[in-house]
């Protein structure tokens, strides 16, 4: 699903540049479900945010489902975004003047799917998270954990092939995480969703089947976790 | 430092009304380092805001260093807030269009602290925080467990006697947590600071003295920690 060559980033800040990726090299198979691990700043968001097609490397080349994205115009990479990949984001990136019910549906509205069935997708989805209550609330009049909740529905109701979720449970207290976990697992178990995770808790990390470890803009390790 | 007899804060939307504080009764005493722990939604941060004269309950008292806090003019409580009581935010609240070292001298304008001085100290707290390299970056261009570090900087610079931290580590990788939990640690050992530190983290609730469970909006457990 996902192959890198080489990916590098840089960021040119007045005379300093930050080399945020060093030449990365990974591939991801459909049906993975791999945890992005490491310290703050070790290049893990930039790396994702590329997968997602949401920022682009300064070297380094990019193939999704065997198509090399760079080749791709902006308007179809955006069609990609939008309609093949959910995304939860460190910060939440929820639209503040729309309700978690149209936050969900949200991405549905990219795909064209009528009415009826957008408004059924998200609200199933709304109770798997916990969240069915509070449908018609603003994320204002949210907490953090639960803002984070519907962040992770929002990013499975297209059933997206690829999930990329940063720090989807850095709000979220341990139960709760274990069971946005474990929906996460069934997915990629029985819809074959491909899932790259980051998240800086071991706890957590033990869901995946892989943990790749990044240090310095580069991967480290790369290895199968021994039981979820 | 903090006594609060029955707080109880009310949001009403629509037909709804969500009791997010039933009756919160909490001593908090000099220099404690207290952790808030509870699941998602339980009511950490509505109570947290109340302790940091960010909100107002719907019913109850609250006394900080012995003053009823609700006796104060809106300006008195803006100045309380600005000056005694540091805060790192559940959103990081950084500004956007000043840089890292501006964001962390803030507070010591409010305070009216000489410019020179101002430097010097918002400049020692981000080499604490591991970021002296980046205190000319804006917040866009850090990542999540960088910009987290800020906050905490921020909080720590007028040197309050009331820290009031919302998962201040929630992005930040275990190594780099410890360090900053034994910050705060040093701070509430050495300077007599008190800490009251909202965490879902079992690992960094136990640097803490004492941990308040809370659950549906009351008060659940409320016990000291055996060892740090
Ligand atoms: N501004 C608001 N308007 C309406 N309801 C709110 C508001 N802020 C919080 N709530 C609700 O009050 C309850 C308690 O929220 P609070 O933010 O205190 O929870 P929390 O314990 O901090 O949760 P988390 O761990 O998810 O951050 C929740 O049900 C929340 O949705
Ligand atoms: N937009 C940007 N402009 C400039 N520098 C950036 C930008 N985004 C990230 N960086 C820098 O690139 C490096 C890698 O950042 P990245 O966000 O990928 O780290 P991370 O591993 O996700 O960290 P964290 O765990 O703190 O979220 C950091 O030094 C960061 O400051
Ligand atoms: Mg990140
Ligand atoms: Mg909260």
């Amino acid at each position: 699903v996902v192959r890198t060559r080489s990916l590098s980033k840089d960021y040119h800040l007045g005379d300093t540049v930050v080399h945020a990726l060093r030449g990365v090299t990974l591939d991801i198979h459909g049906a993975e479900f791999v945890a992005v691990m490491g310290a703050s700043g070790s290049g893990k968001s930039t790396f994702v945010n590329i997968l997602g097609c949401l920022d682009r490397p300064t070297r380094g080349s990019y193939e999704l489902d065997g198509q090399d994205v760079s080749e791709l115009t902006p308007n179809d990479r955006a069609v990609v975004r939008k309609t093949r990949i959910g995304f939860v984001f460190q910060g939440f990136n929820l639209l503040q003047r729309t309700t978690a019910l149209e936050n969900v549906e949200m991405p549905l509205h990219y795909a064209r799917v009528p009415a009826k069935e957008r408004r059924a997708r998200a609200t199933a989805l709304l109770a798997a998270v916990g969240l069915a209550d509070r449908a018609h609330h603003f994320p204002s009049q949210l907490s953090g954990g639960q803002q984070q909740r519907i962040a992770i529905a929002r990013a499975l109701v297209n059933k997206p092939t690829l999930i990329l979720a940063d720090e989807p449970t850095g709000n979220l207290d341990s139960r709760t995480s274990v069971e946005i976990i474990e929906i996460l697992q069934r997915l990629s178990d029985e819809e074959g969703m491909t899932i790259v995770l980051i998240t800086h808790e071991e706890d957590i990390a033990r869901f995946a089947q892989r943990q790749v470890l990044f240090r310095d803009g580069r991967i480290k390790a790369d290895r199968p976790v021994d039981r979820r």
